[in-house]
């Protein structure tokens, strides 16, 4: 690992802003 | 609560359809892999809206996907 895949996938909570939305809309 | 559709997604500014969509999906992800259901949402999240909203009205392709999304997550946990 390269340690930049750690982090997928983006986790969604509801109530809160999902942060894979920083590659749809940045 | 009111059907999600297409019409009232494309109401809404781009960055809150994934966050509406997510909203609808995440309970019913939930109800099947509890402690997964946050990563699986976010997989889910990053197809596209209409395919999404297709799920939403199809348990069967929604459960299709969760199957696929869980066996994606275990190989890249593997992975790591």
């Amino acid at each position: 690992s390269n340690g930049s895949s750690i982090n997928w996938p983006p986790e969604f909570h509801p109530g809160v802003p999902w942060k894979g939305l920083q590659n749809i809309d940045p | 609560q009111e059907p999600l559709t297409a019409s009232r997604l494309a109401a809404a500014p781009l960055h809150e359809q994934k966050q509406m969509i997510g909203e609808r999906l995440y309970p019913l992800i939930h109800d099947v892999h509890t402690q997964l259901a946050g990563k699986i949402t976010g997989m889910l999240l990053e197809i596209d809206n209409s395919e999404l909203l297709l799920m939403l009205e199809s348990p069967e392709s929604l459960h299709a996907k969760i199957e696929e999304a869980v066996a994606v997550l275990q190989a890249h946990q593997a992975m790591e």
